[in-house]
């Protein structure tokens, strides 16, 4: 059982750290558990050093900062044990652009090992997506789904022109 | 998905393999279709789906109050010609259904009904199929709107747990 | 003491409702206390009817309707008893472009009578500001402040150009 | 604001009256500035402005870890024309400082100073020329990142509590 643990960890780690770097231009990050005897007595932390600056206690990060390692774990882990399907709602919240392309950019990357569902307002976001479905709330207080809608459709506003009724 | 939260009606929604993205104003059900796949895969409390009973999920007739529908009902399906989930058949349709049944001390009653395949079954068989391809209403692969920086900021204690699941 | 209470009361969610009419275009809102005879036995709840939709529960509703929702009462208290300054950190975070707008506006508006400091990664939201501060990280790790910045030298990545050294 | 968290250095920011906005990257030291100002207002508890302890406020030098700071120091003007704050002057000076002062069993340790308009003060005094101005570092008009929807979720009677501190 421990080594089994071990196992997955060491291989989560590995991802988290090459993840990180790639996501945060070279950026250090990496798991440490709080008991490495028995990791089943202590918990697991994350130690992250952006680039050009001192390893942080996690509380002092940024939400931008924090955003981009926690979604690094989330893909070290999908590289690791990918499952069947992501549903990931406003991931990009607190992103800047520049960050934001970057996540989007690894997604699609990913999306061709399972299958990812993403709710954002961004278009930095939105443009990589393969396909794009537009939500309206109707006057009477029924959304409706608009079928594949063209990335050029949406409005500066976000508002998305439904052609036909 | 029928009669789910803002869906009033009938609506099929077919996820392609890849990435889609969902897009819209403020307030125009984009997150009600998260809470949708995530009330079929049988989290442990309705507060996972926004809601605080499980009638909250039943379409409410939105601006003409007249009609609140009685029932709400959400179909996943999925294609399992890798036979991850436990069943055997190519594709696995997971049905969840709740109707109102209102009693005079309790007008939030409801009864709750599964299909697996269009046949009968209860939460546990869905949790069992469930189980078995590593899918979970609360997995690290849903995350909720306002939740992205959570597995920073959750205890060292639980964060190691995600990885005993996949050890 | 409960007279005066209930003359803040009163004032501030008569403003309430006029604000998140005004934010919301056409949505009713209203604040409501759990004991009416005794307010300070109970609390105080605040129920929310976006346009076109039944009165709901809070906790159905959605991030961008809550933040709407928030931002109103505090302008309604603004407008009672204003502090003599305002510093909100992204506040437009779950915001389309159309609701951010609106919101900004109603700042503008505001900041006659009162200071407001807003931190803010979209361009909706700047546009409406007197004056924008830059902030970049240097590569040593230090934060430097630029300047009065122009909104056109904010690029469709956040990044700012700064002009000289 | 002088080595406060990533202001390696002195830095001076003319407040306008009206709306002032602040951009940048991620993790460029935006939302430090918010926390500079509610570190001299006096939070109750550090954790109001993202520190374990209050020495994780002082520059730790960056990149090249040589030399991180010993000190750090916040200054806020207050233009006071309208006699606001309880002190004889045009302009209010709040200036807090904390500095290192590491023992052998507790290298955390530091000293705090106050000052107004320059002369030694002490937290009371800061807290009582404040709240006479119905100013304090969790107040309503302070909304930290992540915060926006906080006043429809915090819970009915803290809500309820924001009335009774304006009446
Ligand atoms: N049972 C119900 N019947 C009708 N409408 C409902 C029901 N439950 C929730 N809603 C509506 O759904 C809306 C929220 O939708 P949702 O949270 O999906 O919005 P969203 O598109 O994610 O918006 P945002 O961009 O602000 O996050 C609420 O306005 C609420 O009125
Ligand atoms: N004592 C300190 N010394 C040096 N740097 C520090 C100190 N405390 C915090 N920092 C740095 O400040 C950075 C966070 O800055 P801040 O939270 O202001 O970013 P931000 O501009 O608000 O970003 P975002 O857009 O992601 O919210 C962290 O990366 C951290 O390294
Ligand atoms: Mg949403
Ligand atoms: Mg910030």
């Amino acid at each position: 059982k421990k080594d089994r643990f071990f196992e997955v960890f060491n291989e989560i780690n590995d991802n988290f750290r090459d993840i990180y770097a790639e996501l945060s231009g070279g950026g250090e990050a990496y798991l440490e558990l709080e008991n490495k005897d028995d990791p089943f007595a202590g918990g697991m932390n994350i130690k992250v050093r952006p680039k050009g600056k001192k390893v942080h206690n996690i509380s002092a990060l940024s939400g931008g900062e924090k955003s981009m390692a926690s979604l690094a774990l989330i893909f070290a882990i999908q590289r690791y044990d990918p499952s069947p399907f992501y549903v990931l709602d406003e991931i990009d919240m607190y992103l800047d652009n520049i960050n934001a392309e970057a996540v989007s950019r690894m997604i699609k990357e990913n999306s061709s090992f399972a299958q990812f569902i993403l709710i954002s307002l961004r278009k930095v976001t939105l443009k990589e997506a393969d396909h794009i479905y537009g939500v309206t709330m109707r006057e009477d207080g029924i959304s409706e789904i608009i079928g594949a809608v063209d990335l050029s459709a949406i409005g500066p506003h976000g508002e998305i022109s439904v052609g036909g009724g | 998905m029928e009669n789910f939260k803002s869906f009033g009606r009938k609506v099929v929604i077919p996820f392609f393999p890849g990435f889609t993205a969902i897009t819209g104003p403020n307030g125009s059900g984009k997150s009600n279709i998260g809470d949708a796949i995530r009330f079929v895969l049988g989290p442990k409390s309705p507060k996972a789906i926004r809601a605080e009973r499980l009638t909250d999920l039943i379409f409410n007739g939105g601006k003409n109050k007249k009609r609140p529908a009685n029932y709400c009902e959400v179909s996943l399906v999925f294609d399992n010609r890798d036979r991850k989930l436990p069943v055997d058949s190519d594709t696995v349709v997971l049905t969840r259904r709740i109707k109102r049944a209102p009693l005079k001390d309790n007008p939030d009653n409801f009864y709750s009904y599964f299909y697996i395949n269009g046949k009968s079954a209860s939460l546990t068989d869905f949790v069992n199929i469930l189980t078995k391809a590593r899918i979970s209403g609360e997995g690290y692969n849903l995350v909720k709107q306002g939740d992205v920086t959570s597995l920073v900021e959750m205890g060292p204690v639980e964060r190691r747990k995600i990885i005993d699941e996949i050890a």
